[in-house]
């Protein structure tokens, strides 16, 4: 029995023994934080020191990037940091803060345009931030999505929450609703990471989805060749239960890739131990801390990082990963769909993806 | 003119509340994403470090590399720069890869360079942002050569994938 989501609990869970930690050496992990959202470094030692006893871990960021600013630390940057750092533990971890001082700076362009400066970069990053897709231009999106390019051909891991709306909804029109995807989210060039609770949520069980676990289909971006076959494969499987087929674009990029926990975790934030957090900000540094590990394995068997992992993910068909195949996600509350997205099922799916990581089975598959 | 984010979103998130119009002596710092060469070439290698299956998987490049690669022409790279400078816009910093341009300026010229901007300033939790109400175009001749211009329309979302509850949730 628990209390809740803590490093143990998921170490557990994703079968992390205490010498699944990293080495130390030529690697490093990182988190992005935008609109001065500061983690305080009390806040991860308080919380190394309440939650990290039974694995070697480290207790301080090594490097921000940026200006770290006082005042009260921010409740994702606290859950980012301390939880990348408690899967990917004693992996040397940097934070990008990008406050957006300047009164007219985009702090998210900020970000994207110093990944295009700097030649020496983190492996893995994870990002907990995201719009709805039809409120910025294509043009805008083109442009980063370009830019995420940019960064899988120099080996890095991009890792997108898949946001906390479910398939999301639209409203267009007297009667008429459309599910509403994200971005990056639905970039076809990054990992997206959705989300999952237990089955019992005082018990490490087996998992199922969370209702809030962002996923769909890009209106924006068309479906890459690598998905390709798992999402015909999904949509032909599920037909009964599939939301109206006005209601998404079939032939967009689909997503989350994969999936973690995102429900019920606890936090350390302005020296506050805060249960019941929940998110898919706190799945996708879950997931991020995880392949830091796999690529710290990778480069000291003189392997190169793992990069971007999409089109090696979806060859592995679910290798590696626990599938999740019960529960939907949220969706339009009006009768044609009645407040429900898509549904869970065997194998890749618009909710979890391809599933949770089962690390040593992952490693396995990812070493090769 | 013409517009390059025709179907960018102006309105901001209601949670912002607007101040007014900002001082055009008001110094704004906007970024230019130039257009970028071989886009096709750098998916083509994109796909194929990433794909276990290829030869070139894992091969990475370096960041010099893909400055090579995307590096805008020196037309485009030219064009922008005496665009800039026609409306005396001097104040700028490039990056490695040459693709994007961050430069300073007043509101003022801001909004001559970029007609139908128009620059306001808007508040949240004692956060002050300024950000343009109105699409903004650029002239013809830089048209072709630009993808977009931050920081006129966009803000980040406030803490968008997180959240506390009151209470555990069950499983399904």
């Amino acid at each position: 029995v628990h209390l809740g989501v803590t490093p143990a609990i998921l170490r557990a869970r994703y079968n992390l023994t205490a010498a699944d930690v990293g080495s130390g050496q030529n690697n490093s992990q990182a988190v992005a934080q935008f609109l001065e959202q500061y983690y305080h470094p009390a806040d991860l030692a308080e919380f190394m020191a309440m939650f990290g006893r039974t694995f070697p871990h480290r207790s301080e960021v090594d490097r921000v990037v940026g200006t770290q600013g006082g005042g009260k630390a921010g409740l994702e940057a606290s859950l980012d940091i301390e939880y990348i750092m408690s899967t990917g533990a004693n992996v040397s971890t940097w934070v990008f803060t990008n406050p957006g001082r300047h009164e007219s700076q985009e702090p998210f362009l900020q970000w994207m345009v110093l990944l295009s400066n700097m030649s020496d970069l983190p492996w893995v990053h994870t990002i907990s931030y995201g719009d709805d897709e039809d409120s910025l231009s294509t043009a805008y999106m083109m442009r980063l999505n370009t830019e995420f390019m940019k960064a899988g051909v120099r080996g890095i891991s991009l890792l997108f929450a898949s946001g906390d709306s479910g398939a999301g909804c639209r409203h267009q029109g007297k009667d008429k609703n459309t599910f509403r995807p994200s971005f990056p989210a639905s970039s076809p060039y990054v990992t997206t990471v959705g989300g999952t609770t237990f089955k019992n949520p005082f018990k490490v069980t087996y998992e199922v989805t969370h209702y809030i676990s962002g996923g769909g289909f890009s209106n924006v971006f068309k479906m890459p060749d690598y998905q390709a076959s798992a999402v015909e494969g999904y949509l032909k499987s599920v037909t009964a239960t599939l939301p109206p087929q006005s209601y998404f674009n079939t032939s967009g990029r689909a997503y989350p890739d994969m999936a973690a926990l995102s429900d019920n975790y606890w936090v350390v934030s302005n020296r506050v131990p805060i249960p019941w957090v929940s998110g898919t900000s706190a799945s996708t540094p879950v997931v991020g801390g995880m392949l830091s590990l796999i690529n710290g394995q990778r480069l000291s068997k003189g392997l190169p990082a793992l990069g971007f992992l999409n089109p090696r993910l979806y060859k592995l068909k679910g290798q590696g990963l626990f599938d999740v195949t019960e529960g939907c996600h949220q969706g339009c509350l009006d009768e044609q769909v009645q407040g429900k997205g898509f549904c869970a099922a065997p194998s890749w799916d618009p909710v979890t993806g391809w599933g949770t990581p089962n690390y040593p089975a992952l490693l396995a598959a990812l070493l090769s | 003119s013409g517009y390059l984010e025709y179907d960018q979103d102006v309105l901001l998130p209601k949670d912002w509340t607007h101040v007014g119009r900002v001082d055009p002596s008001e110094e704004v710092e906007l970024t230019f994403a130039l257009k970028q060469q071989n886009l096709e070439l750098l998916e083509e290698t994109l796909r194929l470090v990433s794909d276990p299956g290829s030869a070139q998987y894992g091969k990475h490049l370096s960041l010099q590399e893909v400055a090579s690669l995307v590096r805008p022409s020196e037309l485009t790279q030219k064009v922008v720069r005496r665009w800039l400078q026609a409306h005396g816009v001097s104040n700028c910093r490039t990056v490695r890869t040459q693709d994007f341009l961050q430069c300073t300026m007043t509101a003022e010229v801001a909004e001559v360079l970029l007609p139908g901007s128009r620059f306001h300033r808007y508040v949240r939790d004692r956060r002050s942002i300024v950000r343009s109400s109105a699409p903004y175009s650029v002239h013809e001749e830089v048209h072709q050569h630009l993808d977009f211009v931050g920081g006129l329309h966009r803000v980040p979302p406030r803490e968008k994938d997180v959240r506390v509850k009151h209470r555990p949730s069950k499983g399904e």
